[in-house]
């Protein structure tokens, strides 16, 4: 049976009991609910077609096809649910090589979800570009919201751009922007945010969803200067295992920015961990 | 002597724009990295300096460069009944997987906060003992717990607590491990489903 939902204070979270996602975000301070699915999926990444040579490469993301395909294949999530007093998390295992914990602490008021993908495997000689999209009913009319650059917060219009007529050629790469901090989405009432604990490619490729490209392992050089695939290892000689946080936030649309804007700066300027055996002698100015 | 003059020269080779974006060939990745690290070690000899400074009391300061994947020898190493093993010389231990660390029944964590404004942090520290007593600057205790760890997983499992330090400013907890007779020692309260 899979975990069915963790909570504290301030949200509880759904799990599908059948597949293991995430199914739904209510915001107890609020009484607000979402329904969001969230997963991982990879673009197979182009080595040149009829329409364009132009390979998927360190600096050009261009995928193959405008489907990604699921990481856990048609698989449910195998997981677990661990709760004690300081934490409550769901351990998700979509695949070998991509996990997540979707974690609540007591008293935070956003929902956390560590993400560890990698080595991202090419036998089957294809480069791969790896995403984490959330699906809501937000009705969000072609837009989102991402911070080019953390400086401010910019409008972004899905095939449309503010300064000249586009006539798109990449439905997905084409609709790829910056994300330094935060990305989100919004209908009139609610608002979903998604932060950030480095810099990312995202995009809201159809109405109600938001993605995030966090790993990538390509094949072919695409041709611009660096004459070489982008397929960095580990000191294993495998592919690189990356790990980092997203941190949801489910609010009203006029109180979001009360929340994110605070803790952005806290992930960016976390406080920094340094230990001691203790007990040392006293240190003598001078 | 801490130094973060190597720190510095390492950000500014890497503001080229092959650094900040990932287009430059993977030997060049690698050395911007061996030099951000070179950086790093020589502004913890100067963060370890600070501290002892500012907290009064000198101290093997290790910095676990690895905590997001639930590395930090000294903190593995304490629960262990400590052994013969002296310190290290100096302020500053070297840190990494093999950083030789004393095994000590405690250890004492130090949160630095960055921030203009008081700060609340989730600490998560891999230990291999089962229940732990924090105590926060003041010598009130902390609530923490062991959280097991995913089954069948190392028997390193994080251990948690709460952390606040003031603006700009940090604060010293102490750990310490509970031998199953102590009574401070609480009933095990995680569910693993």
């Amino acid at each position: 049976s899979q975990p069915r939902e963790i909570q504290n204070e301030h949200v509880r979270v759904l799990f599908d009991p059948l597949t293991g996602h995430l199914k739904e975000i209510q915001n107890l301070d609020k009484s607000i609910s979402l329904p969001v699915f969230q997963s991982f999926y990879w673009y197979n990444a182009s080595i040149g077609n009829d329409k364009s040579l132009q390979a998927s490469g360190a600096y050009i993301f261009r995928p193959n096809s405008s489907e990604p395909i699921p990481v856990a294949g048609s698989k449910q999530v195998s997981t677990y649910l661990v709760k004690n007093a300081l934490v409550q998390e769901v351990h998700q295992n979509f695949s070998s090589w991509c996990s997540q914990v979707v974690r609540l602490r007591a008293g935070q008021p956003y929902l956390e979800l560590e993400w560890t993908v990698g080595p991202i495997p090419v036998e089957d000689g294809w480069g791969k570009e790896i995403i984490s999209r959330f699906e809501t009913t937000l009705q969000t009319d072609a837009r989102f919201y991402t911070d080019s650059n953390g400086r401010q917060v910019l409008e972004r219009r899905r095939d449309y751009r503010p300064t000249w007529n586009l006539s798109q050629t990449e439905p997905v790469a084409g609709n790829y922007y910056p994300v330094n901090s935060r990305i989100f989405i919004k209908d009139k009432k609610f608002q979903l945010t998604v932060l950030t604990d480095r810099s990312q490619g995202g995009s809201s490729i159809f109405d109600g969803s938001l993605e995030l490209m966090v790993h990538r392992r390509l094949l072919y050089d695409d041709n611009r200067g660096v004459g070489e695939p982008l397929a960095e290892l580990g000191a294993d000689k495998q592919g690189l295992v990356v790990r980092g946080r997203h941190l949801v936030l489910l609010d009203t649309v006029e109180s979001a920015a009360d929340r994110h804007r605070l803790l952005a700066q806290e992930l960016f300027m976390a406080p920094y961990t340094v230990l001691a055996p203790g007990g040392g002698p006293s240190y003598r100015h001078g | 002597p801490g130094d973060s003059s190597v720190l510095r020269e390492a950000v500014a080779v890497a503001q080229h724009h092959d650094a900040v974006s990932g287009t430059e060939k993977q030997h060049v990745a690698n050395d911007y990295a061996r030099q951000l690290a070179a950086g790093w070690d020589s502004c913890q000899l100067l963060v370890a300096n600070a501290l002892a400074s500012l907290s009064g009391s000198k101290e093997n300061f290790v910095f676990c460069n690895a905590l997001n994947v639930s590395v930090c020898p000294l903190t593995e190493a304490a629960s262990r009944v400590s052994t013969a093993s002296g310190g290290l010389g100096g302020l500053w231990a070297p840190t990494g997987a093999n950083a030789p660390c004393p095994s000590v029944p405690q250890f004492t964590v130090l949160l630095y906060n960055p921030l203009g404004r008081p700060m609340s942090w989730p600490i998560r520290l891999p230990v291999n003992g089962v229940s732990y007593a924090v105590t926060d600057p003041q010598g009130q205790p902390v609530p923490s717990e062991v959280s097991p760890g995913r089954p069948l997983r190392p028997p390193h499992l994080p251990l948690l607590f709460q952390a606040s330090a003031p603006p700009l400013g940090f604060s010293t907890f102490t750990v310490s491990r509970l031998s199953r007779r102590d009574p401070r020692m609480p009933p095990t309260r995680t569910r693993v489903v």
